[in-house]
């Protein structure tokens, strides 16, 4: 991407940063489940690249315009795609003429290989989409090594089955990647965590429990509460911020009052012309963008303006798309929230403006005569003073499968990132597109695990997990506070963000690191109630979960949820120092509201024979009523480290009882 | 065969590290529900065999409640889609 290592810090000028010190993860092969790879994008250069590792055993596959030989190098050094279980699913034929995809690891839609240059892409000099972002793109690993499995089909909606999935797990399993990087979804209701119709969730816990961290996307079903998606424990779940970036668009009205809009518009500035906005003549319903007609209007050389509470993109696209056939030159969408843009082809500007800013112009409109708009084209705005916020799409938390285990875990940038893609995708331009959703935040998080493999490689998921979770940044890189998206804007929480904005060369010395092994994770399906034969089977040895049932408050995550506080309860958690040998930490509480929390010990010491240290945290709920969340913080600092756990707790007299709480 | 649909046959962390021999098993199991080896291998659509152990295969409402009763079986599910974030 051109601008979110930057603004994550991880910038090429810097050279005391975690890309240097993790040789830009050289050495470290990252697997995708994906659309597939565009071979020929420069973001695949091996110029440079020393051998594929001995330990690789996996290797490319050919298919329809891939040639393994040829397509595949030591930058891109596995591409195998699974379709069998789609196949059997339809019982026809993939008529890939209608549907145009490719029966290779090639990539049609651009998804798979925008994803894997931003966790690992090499760098490629001047890069835009059309001049806008203009910069160095680059993955934040950009020496590890690729390897893509194909398992999205382009049949309308890119889709894929859990047959080929779970063949995916475990052929990359196998092949000896080091890390997974999953941009996928579900739907909620979910499945539970041990059903396999689920398929990353299983998968998951055996790449885990091999020591493959496993990154998966949060799910664009946001900002709705508890729509979050991979929320096993065992899954780095990551939602979608904006960056310090924004593609301001100049609307000047004639009366002389200019908007600033937002969009991704690069082609030649509108003179001033024509502004309607298409009322109908009963005056009952505004024109919504997704649904424009233009029976009483003429829109012929005009520019329209619409309004609409859709969030999505393809609104962007289906009202220019309304506009372009009735033969206006532009479209003004006014929504909430208005950084969700969009290209919409052939230069033609799709201007996003929000609630107050297109009620003035609907204003404007109503009192003018004859209504004029100009519309310049996109710059590019970096830095202050560009607020960060949880973009609007990303699913929120609290998790509806355990409402006790935090997700999402962390937040990353998702929002308007430029990165490659593929020729045959429609909006793309030079290799490159701008694409938004938890599926481009994911690989971020994807790139650095990568780096943080790179320099601690025996650390385990669940360390690197609690790494990142609790040196995230809680307020921007500016040390400004970090909004949420949503119907009404609020300061993003643990259930917006997780541990917060992802921080990587904080997270390359945490201090001291929530562990966790198979151990935990056998804590935690007896806690949330498997049976013994289950647990065996899915861990691969006899288990018996103790009599009394365990605590899943116990489950020894970087992050405390108590959603059902009734009077009092205690937990334990166990750190590990992973900083120097003799240190001594003390904790800092920030108190939910209404919450007493208390914390003994209050010092951890360690030393050459004690580098575990278990504590136990007690929380008093003063509450009379069913409450929402309120959230706090524990944090251990030594001084030199701060270890933050965000705390969430909800006070529920009466248990199970739905009140909006 | 429209009655028959994919199923996940999970069985989770594989016993032994023998490929083939993890294979033949999961044939043997399927063929032991839908009738015969020739019929395990057509209904067969992928074993998984290297991260965690089990398969995909065609088969109906009733031949997956059967394999699900069967001793190393965790679950036995329907396919399910996924879509891109």
């Amino acid at each position: 991407t051109t601008r979110s290592w930057d603004y994550l810090g991880l910038s090429t000028h810097y050279p005391s940063n975690l890309s240097h010190k993790a040789k830009k993860g050289d050495g470290i092969i990252i697997g995708f489940f994906d659309s597939g790879v565009w071979p020929e994008s420069e973001v695949f250069d091996d110029e440079g690249y020393g051998p594929v590792p001995t330990r690789w055993k996996g290797h490319c596959d050919s298919g329809q315009l891939f040639n393994a030989t040829a397509d595949c190098n030591k930058k891109l050094i596995g591409a195998k795609w699974f379709i069998d279980g789609f196949l059997a699913e339809n019982k026809e034929p993939f008529n890939t003429t209608e549907k145009p995809d490719y029966l290779s690891p090639r990539d049609v839609v651009g998804h798979g290989t925008h994803v894997s240059a931003i966790a690992a892409g090499s760098f490629v000099s001047n890069t835009s989409f059309k001049g806008l972002g203009l910069g160095l793109a680059r993955g934040a690993a950009t020496r590890a090594r690729i390897a893509m499995y194909k398992v999205f089909w382009n049949v309308g909606p890119v889709i894929c089955s859990s047959a080929d999935l779970l063949r995916a797990f475990d052929e990359a399993i196998h092949d000896g990647v080091d890390l997974l990087s999953l941009s996928i979804g579900s739907f909620v209701p979910l499945f539970s965590d041990v059903d396999e119709r689920d398929g990353i969730a299983i998968g998951a816990f055996h790449a885990v429990a091999k020591g493959i961290p496993v990154i998966a996307a949060a799910g664009n079903t946001g900002p709705h509460a508890q729509t979050i998606q991979n929320t096993a424990p065992w899954i780095l779940t990551v939602a979608a911020s904006t960056v310090d970036r924004s593609f301001p668009t100049l609307l000047t009205l004639g009366n002389n009052i200019t908007i600033m809009g937002q969009a991704l518009f690069a082609g030649k500035e509108i003179g001033f012309t024509g502004l309607v906005y298409p009322e109908t003549s009963e005056l009952v319903y505004p024109s919504f963008c997704e649904s424009l007609s233009f029976n009483n209007t003429s829109v012929d050389g005009k520019v329209v303006l619409c309004f609409t509470t859709v969030g999505s993109r393809a609104v962007l696209t289906t009202a220019a798309s309304a506009v372009r056939e009735a033969g206006g030159v532009g479209v003004i969408v006014a929504r909430n929230p208005s950084d969700m843009l969009g290209s919409c082809g052939n230069d033609f500007p799709c201007v996003v403006v929000d609630y107050e800013l297109g009620t003035q112009i609907l204003f404007y409109i109503r009192s003018a005569r004859s209504p004029t708009v100009k519309i310049s084209p996109s710059k590019t705005l970096v830095g202050n003073p560009v607020a960060t916020k949880v973009a609007d799409f990303s699913s929120r938390g609290p998790s509806s499968i355990a409402p006790a285990i935090l997700k999402p875990d962390i937040a990353a940038p998702g929002v308007s990132i430029l990165a490659a893609s593929s020729p045959a995708y429609p909006f793309e331009a030079g290799g490159f597109s701008i694409l938004s959703g938890t599926s481009f935040s994911t690989p971020h998080v994807s790139g650095i695990v990568a780096l943080l493999k790179a320099i601690q490689p025996n650390w385990s998921p669940a360390a690197i997990r609690s790494a990142i979770v609790t040196t995230a940044w809680k307020s921007d890189p500016y040390g400004e506070p970090i909004f949420s998206e949503g119907s009404t804007w609020k300061l993003a929480d643990p259930f917006d963000f997780g541990g917060g904005l992802v921080n990587p060369n904080k997270a390359a010395e945490p201090g001291l690191v929530y562990d966790m092994g198979t151990n935990d994770y056998i804590h935690y399906l007896c806690a949330v109630g498997y049976n013994d034969s289950s647990i065996s089977l899915v861990v691969g040895k006899v288990t018996t979960c103790p009599g009394t049932k365990p605590s899943i408050l116990d489950v020894n995550l970087p992050s405390i949820t108590i959603p059902n506080l009734s009077k009092s309860v205690v937990l334990t958690r166990t750190v590990k120092n992973v900083g120097s040998v003799n240190s001594m930490y003390k904790s800092l509480i920030v108190p939910p509201i209404g919450i007493s929390v208390s914390v003994r010990p209050q010092t951890l010491i360690f030393n050459s024979t004690t580098n575990r240290v278990s504590f136990k945290v007690t929380f008093t709920t003063t509450h009379k009523v069913n409450t929402r969340f309120y959230f706090g913080s524990l944090t251990w600092t030594d001084g030199f480290h701060a270890v933050t756990s965000p705390i969430s707790v909800r006070t529920q007299i009466i248990q199970s009882y739905t009140d909006d709480n | 065969d429209n009655t028959r649909k994919v199923h996940i046959v999970y069985m989770g962390e594989k016993q032994h590290s023998n490929l083939k021999l993890i294979t033949d098993s999961h044939i043997d199991m399927l063929a032991s529900v839908v009738g015969s080896k020739e019929a395990a291998v057509k209904s067969m659509i992928y074993s998984y065999q290297h991260g965690f152990s089990g398969f995909a295969a065609m088969l109906s409402k009733d031949q997956a409640k059967m394999i699900a009763e069967l001793p190393g079986v965790v679950h036995v599910t329907r396919n399910q889609l996924h879509s891109l974030q």
